[in-house]
């Protein structure tokens, strides 16, 4: 009977600790990567880029991985997209409107979110609609 | 199950909250 015991799930927990996460990352806590987007910075976790996106899966999973610390994606016009996505990462939520889809949908298919793409492709055709 | 009998939910907050940037 004393082995007897509850599963206690606290429902809330993942959120809670992507919001943390999120919170070291603003405060550059941990940070352990600089992503240049058309010369401008944006500090991230590794952890947390290859969990999301299959790109960073593809750079960062091998040995030689570790020693990358500064990463240079696609500038021009694609590159404001780059800084939604991050965000989306550690908040799970996405940004979007009519100006910034196409740019978000150009980064998604680079960072190969494939869930993300679709997301787009279906506001883009919702706009369109009367 | 070794010995689990439920799961009880738990709504509230599950680990501290890192003080946000000022």
């Amino acid at each position: 009977e004393g082995a007897l015991g509850y599963v206690r799930e606290f429902t809330r927990h993942s959120s809670d600790v992507l919001g943390n996460l999120n919170e070291l990352r603003l405060r550059g806590i941990l940070t352990d990567v600089t992503l240049l987007v058309g010369g401008q910075p944006l500090r991230a976790h590794k952890a947390v880029l290859i969990a999301c996106s299959g790109f960073f899966y593809s750079i960062f999973r091998g040995r030689a991985g570790v020693g990358v610390d500064v990463l240079s994606l696609p500038g021009g016009p694609e590159a404001r997209g780059f800084a939604p996505l991050l965000d989306f990462m550690y908040t799970s939520r996405l940004r979007l409107s009519p100006a910034t889809a196409p740019a978000v949908l150009a980064a998604a298919t680079y960072l190969q979110m494939e869930h993300v793409v679709q997301a787009c492709h279906r506001f883009i055709q919702a706009s369109y609609e009367p | 199950h070794e010995g689990v009998v439920a799961t009880v939910k738990e709504a509230g907050r599950s680990i501290h909250e890192i003080p946000r940037e000022e």
